[in-house]
């Protein structure tokens, strides 16, 4: 579909990329974790794009099996969770 | 009005009351923090209310000045915020 091949180019054209929510604290806590690193992600507001907001979250359910927010691409490694993204970073902060 | 007769009795009766949101991430934590403390809050899931869920977060908005999940009272200390309830426990837990 249009919107899946949408979703493709943007994790692709994107090295991080966050779907998020405005509201979800957890959204902001991955949003801020990379500003903190000093990574600038291509972000996604889900909430804000009207219609096609839940029409992506089922797309990302399709492509990633996961249908909760933050959902984090990097350079085309999913990592989806912000539980799991903590450990690679601190799994990559000791190495 | 009566929702907010509603809400004041609900936080008088009950010594521990979480408003929460069922997908929401901090609103699970704040619970099952409290699980851990084996402490039963009565929670209010504002999602699951249909129309009446807005209109609850709206008044706890006018009687706390919070207008975000989890909403937190204990023993008619109202603490609002996972962060506070958090640091509030560790100094409980140090004392
Ligand atoms: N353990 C997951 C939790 C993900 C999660 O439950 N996200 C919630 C918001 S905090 C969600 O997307 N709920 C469904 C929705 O908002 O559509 C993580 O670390 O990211
Ligand atoms: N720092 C606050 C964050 C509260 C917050 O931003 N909650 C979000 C959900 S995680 C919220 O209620 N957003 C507005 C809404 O869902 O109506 C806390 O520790 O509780
Ligand atoms: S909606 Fe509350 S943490 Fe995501």
């Amino acid at each position: 579909s249009r919107l899946e091949e949408t979703v493709k180019k943007t994790v692709t054209d994107n090295p991080v990329v966050v779907y998020s929510k405005t509201w979800c604290s957890y959204s902001s806590e991955v949003k801020s974790l990379f500003n903190r690193l000093g990574v600038q992600p291509h972000v996604i507001e889900l909430d804000q794009m009207g219609a096609q907001g839940p029409q992506l979250q089922k797309v990302l359910e399709r492509l990633t099996g996961q249908h909760t927010v933050p959902n984090v691409f990097i350079e085309t490694v999913k990592l989806h969770r912000k539980g799991e993204l903590e450990a690679l970073l601190t799994d990559a902060k000791n190495t």
